[in-house]
This record gives C-alpha cells, structure tokens and sequence, in this order.
C-alpha cells in the first residue's frame, strides 16, 4: 500500500487527465499538465514512474493509456457499492452529488431512524431504509464502504454495525473519533480543517 | 506564504493538541504525539522548528504554548466572518455543523434565491437572505469568506460576486472549475476524491 497522500496525487492526476482527455490531444507532457493545473512536474514523473507509467522523450505521456494505468492502480476499475447513514441534510446532498453516481460509486442505500424520512427516496432517486435493517441491506446490497453523516453520539454505533456486516471503508463526517480494527481504513471528513487553510492564505492578504 | 500541504498538516497537528490539551498534561513529545495519532514525529519537529517551536530536550513540547503559535502561524488568532451561497442540503448542513461556529469561524449568512426560504433561518439560527442583497449584505457584515453551494451553472457568476464584493479566500463545492483573479484563494472541495482514496485501500484488503 502507497501513503494516502500519494493516492490523493495519483486521483488528482487522474482527475485532470479526464479533464484533458476531453479535448482531443492524445498526449500531454509532466511540463505542461503540471502547468495547467498547478502540479509539480518533477513529482508527476516520480509518481507516475513509480508505477510503471514513463512519458515519450519529447512527445509526453499518451493520455488515454496513463488514465487506463491510474484506474488500475487506484482500484476503481471495479464498481464499488456504498451506503450513507443519516438521510439528514449532509448525507442527502451526498447522495445526490452529480459528480458521485457514475464510474466507480453507486450510492445504493441510506439509512435513517426517522419514519417520516424510511421508504421514500432522495432528488436522484437513492431509497431510504430503516436503519434497523443495516445489516441485511448492506449484505444484500453488497456494500463495500459505508458514510457515516448521523450525528457524533451515533457514529461510533454505526461504523461498528457497517464493519460487522461487512463493511471495509468508512468515511466519516461526523465530529468524533470513531475506532475500528486496524484492517478496516478510515477517512474523516471535516470541512473546518480546510476553512482552516483558507483562513491561513486570507489572514495574508493585504485589505483594500 | 506555504505551501498548502504544510498548513494542512499544522491544523491537524493544532487539532491533536487541542484534543491532548483537555487530559490535562503539560507537555508532549514528537514520538508520542505521532503514535497517538498517526502522524510523523521528524515531520512535526521539522514543521514545528521552521515556525520557531522547538521542544525541551527529553520533556518535549509544552502544549498550550504550541498551540498558541500554530494558531498565530495559521492567522487562527482573528475571527473570520463566512458566508455560505445556496441554502439547499449542504448549505444548511455546513452552516449548522456544530464544530464551525465557534473559535476562529462565524457562518454569517447564507444567501438563496428560492424565496421559499430566504427570510427563514437554519435550525441553528443562521439568516437566509435574497441572493440579490449578497454584495450589500457581505460589505455590512465584513464577510471575507464565501462559500459556494450552488449548482454548477450558477457558481462562476456568484463567485465573481463575493470578490467584487471584497471576499479574499473562496471554498467551492461546486462540480466545475472556477476562474477567480489569482490574488484570491480558492479551494474546491470534492468529497469523491475521498472517496476515490478509500477505495484504493478497499480494494487492497482480502474479503472474507
Ligand atoms: N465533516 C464535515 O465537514 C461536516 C459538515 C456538516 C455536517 N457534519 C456532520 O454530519 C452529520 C450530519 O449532519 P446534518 O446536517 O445532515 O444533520 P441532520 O440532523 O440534518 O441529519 C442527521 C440525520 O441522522 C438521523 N439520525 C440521527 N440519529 C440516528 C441514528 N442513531 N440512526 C440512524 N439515523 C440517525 C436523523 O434522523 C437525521 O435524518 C452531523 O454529525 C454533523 O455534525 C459534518
Ligand atoms: N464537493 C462535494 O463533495 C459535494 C457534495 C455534495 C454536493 N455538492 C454540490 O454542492 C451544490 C449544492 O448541493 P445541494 O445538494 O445542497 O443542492 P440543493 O439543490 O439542495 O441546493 C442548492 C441551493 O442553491 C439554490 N440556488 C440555485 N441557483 C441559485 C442561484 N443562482 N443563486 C442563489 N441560490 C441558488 C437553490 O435554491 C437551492 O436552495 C451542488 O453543486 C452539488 O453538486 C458537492
């Protein structure tokens, strides 16, 4: 396994390779990629080399056949089935986040305790279940990450549920550590972290 | 200024001390710090000395002190007035995250141009007003953060907005890139490259 910062710079890499690819090239050199998109060229090639994936002296690296190796390489040329906890406003906005319901997630289930909220389905359509029934869903739905967006008194409780039934990603975005085995990989999720960093770059800007 | 992937690590490393700082203890080392949370201990003695926080010989780093000078490092000793575009499911679920408002961050207003709801407020007080009012509204209340949750369509246009407006640091959650002068800090926040790293670690470990 590579550190989870080198696996973000490959799924942004990635990211902006499907973004060229759009417009017809069919190569693009580290220079250039790394100057459209504020990268680093030096450390494109070294990422890129580091799996096998070297650019034409010249010419660059041919673009559909590095977005094919990136695929391979982060796992998402397989789909992945994921379940949100807590149809709240969060996990509704994540469900029916245009960018997530295609390639490599399908978002399949939510989960909620509230039953004015179990049996109807989001904007895009992603059905709610009771979250009593968790573990048949996500065993019959064969969910392989699970959201947690409930609130923190509840998020320890349901990441322990997910795991039990099978569950081996966890993404949590509610405001407390959670602890699981050391097999399962966690994310936390915080936007605050991030207004943090914007805070820092605008407490450097001159006013007026 | 630095690089944004050193002032991410200075606010998590602000946010384990925060945590450490409630047991009580007075000081910490590097290597206790980087077990309890996963971290590098060379990495945060070299952060740590670039900002001039050096720790005592065999005690470590006196805690109250160290966050004290991250929290000047990263401009965390002011308050920062934000506002948020478009109060639909993650305008209202980041307006009323528990962990914002407090500390460093007011969530100010939040503006929307469904008249269904400008004029209400989030269930944790917060005002919605009429998506015409965002440049008198943003002057009055000093705002100079915004953050954009609107549809893609509508984001450039909103984003120009709150510049023009006097805001200086940016966070769009939109799915589109957006052009803004480069004297302005933007960040684009995208919850499925998170997800897209879980994935590399899920599809790494054997089912069963
Ligand atoms: N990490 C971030 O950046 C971020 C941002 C915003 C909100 N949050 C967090 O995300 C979580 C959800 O936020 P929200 O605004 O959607 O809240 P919300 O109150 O709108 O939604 C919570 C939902 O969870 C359901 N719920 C509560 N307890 C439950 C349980 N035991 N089992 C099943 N369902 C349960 C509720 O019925 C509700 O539908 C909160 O913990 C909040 O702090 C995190
Ligand atoms: N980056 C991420 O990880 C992530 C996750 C979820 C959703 N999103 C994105 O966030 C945005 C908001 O998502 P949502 O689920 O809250 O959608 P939503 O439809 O629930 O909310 C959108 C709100 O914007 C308002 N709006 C639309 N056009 C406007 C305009 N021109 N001026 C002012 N207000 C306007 C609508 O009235 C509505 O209240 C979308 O662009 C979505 O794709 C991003």
């Amino acid at each position: 396994c590579v550190s989870e910062i080198v696996t973000r710079r490959l799924s942004l890499y990635l990211r902006c390779l499907l973004m060229v690819n759009r417009e017809g090239d069919d190569y693009i050199s580290s220079k250039e990629l790394a100057e459209r998109y504020h990268l680093n060229a030096d450390q494109i090639r070294k990422d890129l080399s580091y799996f096998g994936t070297f650019g034409k002296r010249g010419v660059g690296y041919n673009i559909e056949d590095t977005i094919v190796k990136l695929k391979e390489v982060l796992g998402l040329t397989q789909v992945y089935n994921v379940a949100i906890a807590g149809a709240g406003n969060l996990g509704t906005a994540l469900a029916d986040y245009p960018r997530i319901n295609r390639d490599s997630f399908r978002i399949v289930a939510l989960f909620d305790r509230d039953n004015r909220k179990v049996g109807a389905k989001t904007r895009t359509g992603i059905p709610i279940y009771h979250i009593s029934g968790l573990e048949d869903r996500v065993r019959e739905l064969n969910v392989r990450m699970g959201i947690i967006s409930v609130p923190a008194d509840a998020a320890q409780g349901i990441a322990d549920r997910f795991v039990s039934a099978g569950v081996r990603g966890i993404m949590n975005f509610a405001p407390v550590r959670i602890q699981l085995p050391s097999y399962i990989k966690t994310i936390s999720a915080d936007f605050k972290s991030q207004l943090e960093v914007l805070a820092y770059y605008v407490s450097k800007i001159k006013v007026g």
